[in-house]
């Protein structure tokens, strides 16, 4: 349903 | 020297029973300006971010930087023999403790109990402060009954926010439906529902973490949703005269 680690990876990215 | 102490501990149980079903090890972060928690939530879905600032205190002491490594599932072990009207302190002697005190006060009795601290490797993340394109204030308890009545039709729930108000709706299965929240400003703080819409947003989440995060309606009457296109969504329950607990949660990207 969701990208796993995606909190994780765009707020990283910021 | 590090030392903490709650006016009411209840407040600080309550913070806990917000957070375990989300979070299992985590890091509590002291310094000169209070405590922070940052954990990714066991699916790494949802990153949850509580802040106490240390004048919420009754007394707050912490000469150095701390990271105290803790299971919550332990640290509720400990809390459970706490009364709810208890004032509650957490306490470390060492510059690098390997435990966590705790010392529970009432009117009658003064317990103290000793938390094993673990060393955990978590990075924290660098969550900016971000100007959101709606940010909606409504009653907590209501947010929690349309994501328990909607999350029986669908898995997913979508919200709508406009400058009438905020919709959220669901289709399953079985059928459709759809729950509009209009704007108030009555006089009882508790009750009004604020819309702040600079452009419109239609998200779409999983009510399932949403469920999760409603635990946390305990600590305050109002919870505050902050949306952008395509952005994660910040949940925050402020926790009066304390800080906030915030819930970072990701949308559903693709339909």
């Amino acid at each position: 349903f969701f990208d796993q680690d995606y909190i994780q990876q765009y707020y990283q990215a910021q | 020297m590090f030392e903490a102490k709650f006016e009411d501990g209840g407040l600080f149980k309550k913070i806990v029973e917000a957070i375990k079903e989300l979070v299992k090890n985590v890091n509590l972060e002291a310094n000169g300006t209070g405590i922070s928690l940052q954990a990714m939530d066991t699916s790494h879905v949802a990153l949850v971010a509580l802040q106490l600032n240390e004048k919420g205190f009754k007394k707050y002491r912490c000469e150095k930087s701390l990271t105290m490594g803790l299971s919550i599932e332990n640290l509720q072990k400990i809390l459970k023999c706490s009364g709810n009207d208890d004032q509650i302190t957490l306490r470390t002697q060492d510059e690098e403790p390997t435990t966590l005190s705790f010392t529970f006060e009432s009117k009658n009795r003064i317990s103290e109990f000793q938390l094993n601290l673990m060393s955990l490797d978590q990075e924290q993340l660098g969550v900016p402060d971000t100007e959101y394109s709606s940010v909606v204030r409504m009653p907590s308890n209501e947010f929690t009954k349309i994501c328990r009545e909607l999350g029986n039709i669908n898995e997913a729930i979508g919200i709508e926010t406009s400058k009438e108000g905020i919709k959220f709706y669901v289709k399953g299965d079985i059928g459709e439906g759809q729950v509009s929240v209009k704007i108030n400003d009555t006089e009882k703080p508790e009750e009004r529902v604020e819309c702040e819409v600079d452009e419109p947003v239609n998200l779409s989440f999983a009510v399932r973490y949403f469920n999760l995060f409603n635990k946390a309606s305990a600590l305050s009457s109002q919870v505050i949703l902050s949306m952008s296109q395509d952005q994660p969504l910040v949940i925050e329950y402020i926790i009066e005269e304390m800080g906030s607990l915030k819930l970072y949660l990701a949308p559903k990207i693709n339909d």
